[in-house]
């Protein structure tokens, strides 16, 4: 859950 | 999004208009460190480059555009007009020190070795200590005026509530990003002897002055 994540926070 | 998110982005962005108010109404800039809202603007320009590949949504878009307007504004506040009132004198903290270590450790902690999550990673290293020019040059004074100490305050809230944000995500089991997790609680310890002034001072009615 820790990885890749779309930049969906400012 | 949750109320914890909107709440700390609402909260940011007060701090940005608090810190313009204070600069238009008083026609000075006495007391705020240019060389904090210079690394403020390379962290939007560098993060939010994003802008022209990939869009999220009509809230993210608008409030990049925002904080990118918001931190260019500042600046030639700061540096173009105002600038006659600007206390260089004590703004002298060596943002080298912060800015070269940001890069060469996004360069060696990333997620991927791309040109814009390199920028990304960036932003977000160079975010987390972006402050401390400010509250170097407020320790340095030994003091700050009340609106001052609002706007470190709002700006603290930020990133208090972002963690609150991610606590949050974690138990709806979304996506989080670690770097960006390590990075903000970076940031928002910086913050604490700060919060603890405000606190006990400032919300008496008592100026922010350092202990002697």
């Amino acid at each position: 859950r820790l990885k890749s994540t779309t930049h969906d926070e400012l | 999004m949750n109320i914890f998110r909107l709440l700390g982005d609402l909260s940011h962005l007060l701090a940005i208009i608090i810190l313009l108010l204070k600069i238009w109404n008083s026609r000075s800039c006495a007391g705020i460190s240019g060389r904090s809202q210079f690394l403020f603007a390379i962290v939007f320009t560098a993060r939010y480059l994003d802008l022209f590949f990939t869009f999220i949504s009509l809230y993210n878009t608008v409030m990049k555009i925002v904080f990118l307007a918001t931190s260019y504004g500042t600046l030639y506040l700061m540096y173009i007009k105002f600038k006659a009132t600007y206390d260089s004198n004590h703004d002298t903290f060596r943002i080298e020190f912060l800015i070269l270590p940001a890069i060469a450790l996004a360069l060696l902690i990333n997620e991927e070795f791309t040109v814009i999550e390199i920028l990304w990673t960036f932003s977000i290293y160079l975010e987390s200590v972006a402050i401390l020019p400010q509250l170097f040059m407020v320790s340095k004074t030994g003091e700050a005026e009340s609106i001052t100490s609002h706007y470190l305050f709002a700006l603290g809230s930020y990133r208090a509530l972002y963690i609150l944000n991610w606590i949050y995500r974690w138990f709806l089991t979304e996506k989080l990003n670690a770097i960006a997790i390590v990075a903000g609680i970076v940031q928002t310890i910086l913050y604490c002897d700060f919060f603890y002034l405000y606190l006990t001072k400032v919300l008496k009615g008592k100026k922010l002055q350092l202990p002697a």
